[in-house]
């Protein structure tokens, strides 16, 4: 019990310390058991510094620092044991242009690398940019959706229509 | 193990049969506020053996079932199917012999839900463990939900310790 | 006690009722006391129906659709007793262009009806062109912020180089 | 009365003296994450005699001082000043002779918060007693945080009874 927690979390650890530099291009973060002796009454706690900030405790970046530290958190234990699908729900809402752009390139690097296929939705018009495909779901009679395929350049009248 | 396709009937807003294709590679899906992008989600977890309607955020599982708009009746019957590729002979081996797999789910309002694996009924258990062993269960870390990195950012560190409890 | 309660609720619903329509272009809403007989000890609970679609519980809308629901409300609770300045941070981050085209008319409507200046901190375009003027924070040395003033037309570039 | 005017020295990622200026009608603020636009909400909200560190997002109230970066040392003090007209006199009495109103609030590593109006010390009661007059206090609805909005919508519903506490 105790000795698989402390594997995971040191596997974990390790894939976030990198995972945070690709989203963030620079900094440092790790990951920190706290408020326990064992691991197993543990809480997880997140210490990140973007690049050239001090590092700090996860509460106290930005709203948009703390979802991209977040967001690395996730894929790391995604990592551990890919899934043949990995879906993303607006993930990326608080995240300016220069941090979309750098999670959009690690979600290509991960469906490049592996064997997993992503479903990413978005109201970002730079994440739609960078899909392979797009669906739009719309919904011409009320109540009722409808998918329909979306040419990537039509996407940004689809996004925002209502 | 390969997910292809999901089609869903009487799913919340996906009132008529619709089908989603699920292609290597990454495929977007947009749409305004409210459209149903997230009921689409919530199908794929729904299919996979999802128990929680609190998850589905609903309170009860019959909720999942198109409710009606003001122009047509609500129905009695949803159903999501979820069709797979087993090439690799990756999952129990109680379905383990076939090279598509097709789980459907299905709920009658009032009589709770039905799973069949390729035509034949099996439990939910069965279909939980399906999913879970090839890395994908409701609840895993590749799911992430529109509220789920907000929930990590405010989560106490005792909560939040929970996610490593996927990877373990 | 209890009176003063029920007499703000009823204010607040009153307003909260008026504001969803604008917000949502359509539909309707209401606030409702639950889970106790004395109102000083209930529940707020949100009841809406967005255009076309059936009467809701708050937690069964879609993420962008609670969004402009919570925000009707405290729009309804500001009006009660509106102060003279009204800061919103990021509270369209959820929208897509259409619900922030109506979030924006809203503001306007209350910037110009009463005495109350507005901040408005914003990732969005189309809520950056509806402002009456623009700053940008800058970090060009690392961890230091610096306030400038922004022309409404070079708005694109400031809100996401990093 | 209005809001003419907030000026920040030291204050979080603001450590040189920045001034914003509060206009008639609606001021946008934008820029890429992380560059100190909340931080400036919390700065107006810190002047009006804000007592929670954690609703500043810190651990106790010296974490607003500027800590430093890679090339530059951490302060040991932060100012707030905020410019108020009070041409209509509607604060309290105490504070209404005076047509122009400027509130400081600077807090010292280790000594606490100091605050004055109009250069005469003041306790944080009168500021916070000033501010809940005019409607607008540290935590009056009209000061609309980032997580405020999500907050709402996962309350529990005897949590969100209490926003209704500011309009009674
Ligand atoms: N059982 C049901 N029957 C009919 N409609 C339903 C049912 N359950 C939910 N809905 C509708 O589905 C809509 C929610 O869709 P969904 O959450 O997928 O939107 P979304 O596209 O993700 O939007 P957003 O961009 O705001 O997140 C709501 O408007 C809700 O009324
Ligand atoms: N005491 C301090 N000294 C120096 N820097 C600080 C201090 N406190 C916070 N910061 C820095 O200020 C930054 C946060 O700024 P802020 O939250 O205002 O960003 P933001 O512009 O609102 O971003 P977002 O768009 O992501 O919400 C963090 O990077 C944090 O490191
Ligand atoms: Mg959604
Ligand atoms: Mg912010």
């Amino acid at each position: 019990g105790r000795e698989r927690m402390l594997a995971a979390f040191e596997r974990v650890n390790t894939s976030f310390e990198k995972l945070f530099v690709r989203l963030f291009g620079g900094g440092r973060a790790h990951l920190k058991l706290v408020d326990a002796e064992d691991p197993l009454d543990a809480g997880l706690e997140i210490m990140a510094s973007p690049p050239g900030k001090r590092l700090q405790v996860l509460s106290l970046l930005s709203g948009g620092e703390q979802a991209l530290t977040a967001l690395a958190l996730l894929f790391a234990v995604f990592l551990t044991n890919p899934a043949p699908i990995c879906v993303l729900d607006e993930v990326d809402a608080p995240l300016d242009d220069a941090n979309v752009d750098r999670f959009c390139s690690l979600v290509e690097d991960l469906a490049r690398e592996g064997a997993t296929r992503f479903l990413v939705i978005t109201h970002h018009r730079m994440t739609m940019a960078r899909m392979d495909r797009l669906y739009g779901v719309t919904m011409s009679e009320r109540g009722v959706s409808q998918l329909v395929s979306v040419d990537l350049s039509r996407a940004e009248e689809m996004r925002a229509t209502a | 193990v390969n997910f292809l396709k999901l089609r869903l009937t009487g799913f919340k807003s996906f009132v008529d049969p619709t089908e989603l294709l699920i292609e290597p590679g990454i495929t977007g899906i947009v749409g305004p506020n409210g459209c149903g992008k997230s009921n689409l989600v919530e199908a794929l977890r729904w299919a996979m053996g999802e128990t929680s309607a609190k998850r589905m955020r609903g309170g009860e599982m019959d909720d999942v079932i198109f409710g009606g708009n003001t122009s047509r009746p609500g129905r009695n019957i949803a159903e999501v199917a979820l069709f797979l590729n087993n090439a690799d002979r990756k999952v129990p081996a109680q379905f383990n012999d076939f090279d598509d797999i097709e789980v459907v789910r299905r709920i009658e309002r009032g009589s709770g839900s039905f799973y069949r694996v390729n035509g034949k009924e099996a439990r939910a258990r069965d279909v939980q463990l399906l999913f879970a062993d090839v890395a994908s269960g409701a609840n895993s870390p590749s799911l992430v939900s529109q509220g789920r990195v907000g929930a990590i950012i405010t989560a106490k560190p005792v909560e939040r310790r929970a996610i490593l409890e996927e990877a373990a």
